[in-house]
């Protein structure tokens, strides 16, 4: 464990609580996509499926249940709680998701590491989660205005995917054939899908404005 | 063994 790879799981954990704060208490889903959560919910839960056989660390599974907890519980907050259910703006929220499942899945069967149900499950979760913001990122063009939880929430999660590369390099420079290819190919595409949003976000920061996407 | 070492990280 090192400290890019401590800093940006507490990154991610902090996002995922920002994001559950924001729901609990102002009881309202406005700006956030569905689709995204329920695509994180399906990226721990191809990742995780070795949580009962693996055992890594008391850190690694405190942290993939609570992974595991928050993101299966905003999917039921904005599905089925009565309140939060009726700001989720499913007009707008449209992004055809399954168009990002079923290449994903192909590709995990085509490029992975070792052709076993775990491994491509694995593998897949990494492709999934390199995607999966697209629906957020799509719904925040188009409502064109973020409210700062959804704007802190994004930046979160796109300084996790920075501090994981970060972490990645680290390992790469200190530990003997710390290599993998796919980790760190899917991890730097993801987080270059946050480039364009970090550039609208610290301009706005920056100007002091309200923090607006192009059209 | 190698690609245990990929599977340590969240």
């Amino acid at each position: 464990m090192n400290i890019f790879r401590l800093a940006g799981d507490m990154t991610h954990l902090f996002s995922v609580l920002v994001l559950l704060l924001k729901i609990h208490t102002i009881k309202s889903c406005a700006g956030i996509s569905l689709k995204t959560q329920e695509l994180y919910a399906l990226v721990f839960a191809t990742r995780y499926l070795d949580i009962f056989t693996d055992y890594i660390s008391l850190y690694n599974t405190c942290m993939k249940l609570i992974f595991l907890g928050s993101s299966f519980s905003i999917v039921w907050y904005i599905r089925r709680h009565k309140i939060v259910r009726r700001s989720y703006d499913k007009e707008q929220d449209t992004f055809r998701h399954h168009f990002l499942i079923l290449p994903c899945i192909i590709l995990a069967l085509l490029i992975n590491e070792k052709f076993t149900v775990k491994e491509v499950m694995w593998t897949f979760s990494l492709y999934l989660e390199a995607v999966a913001i697209l629906p957020q990122l799509v719904l925040l063009q188009r409502t064109r205005n973020i409210d700062n939880l959804t704007g802190q929430y994004i930046f979160l999660l796109g300084a996790y995917r920075s501090l994981y590369i970060l972490n990645w390099i680290y390992r790469y420079f200190t530990e003997q054939h710390y290599v993998h290819w796919i980790t760190w190919i899917s991890g730097l595409v993801q987080t270059l899908l946050y480039a364009d949003f970090f550039y609208y976000y610290f301009h706005s920061w920056k100007n002091n404005e309200k923090l607006q996407l192009p059209a | 063994d190698i690609d245990a070492s990929s599977k340590d990280e969240l």
